[in-house]
């Protein structure tokens, strides 16, 4: 468990932020 | 076998018992998001945080969220009434959240924003040591350290002439706050615990 922001989908989320795409995480 | 989100980032501690775990990771999920985003918008307008390259933003962001929403969100935990209120605006006594099964963390985290909050810090100086937060060089996956570390010295001069021009007689404030920085990596590593406890849950 050394990355619990990927567990968390959190990478997924600040990357789309950081890219300006703010359009719902999809799954 | 009730189940408890003790977490003030969920609407609710209550889980609704019909819904499966992935549903209740989804909504988990969808009301953590939101503050994530404005994590995210914050550091983009942190002067140089852009300049740095896109591997080190996300591994900065990565490493430094949960540090960045625990300063942010300090005003939710009430010390005087020792309850936390909850982003659904629900809020709930020490006692009952412990009896939901929350542990150390909680405790942990009522000191830490205890302490941070008696400082008194002024919006722009809560900002600025927010940044501070989050440029931190020696989180792991970091490509390139010295660029990194350059922003954070040069954060760390901007906040200790704040804090100076601010509080011109008490100058240990600053000390105080660089020494919330290792509290913070502490509630991280505890709160990781608590993740993978869930997640194994």
């Amino acid at each position: 468990f050394s990355d619990p922001a990927s567990n968390l989908g959190l990478e997924d989320i600040i990357r789309k932020a950081l890219m300006g795409n703010l359009e719902e995480r999809q799954e | 076998n009730r189940m408890h989100l003790v977490c003030p980032m969920n609407t609710s501690a209550h889980v609704d018992p019909h819904k499966s775990g992935h549903e209740v990771w989804e909504e988990f999920s969808q009301s953590f998001t939101p503050a994530v985003r404005e994590v995210v918008e914050f550091a983009k307008k942190i002067p140089g945080f852009r300049d740095l390259s896109q591997p080190d933003q996300v591994s900065l962001l990565k490493a430094g969220t949960f540090e960045v929403l625990v300063v942010r969100f300090a005003s939710l935990f009430d010390v005087r009434d020792r309850t936390i209120t909850f982003l659904g605006g629900k809020k709930y006594s020490v006692d009952t959240l412990r009896a939901m099964g929350a542990g150390d963390l909680l405790n942990s985290m009522f000191d830490f924003s205890e302490k941070l909050t008696n400082l008194g810090l002024s919006e722009e100086e809560m900002s600025l040591f927010t940044a501070v937060v989050l440029v931190s060089a020696d989180r792991s996956g970091i490509e390139n350290v010295n660029s990194v570390e350059a922003l954070q010295e040069t954060l760390i001069r901007a906040l200790r002439s704040l804090i100076t021009k601010n509080h011109p007689n008490e100058s240990a404030i600053f000390t105080k706050l660089l020494l919330k920085l290792p509290d913070l990596r502490s509630l991280n590593n505890m709160h990781s615990e608590q993740l993978l406890a869930f997640k194994v849950h």
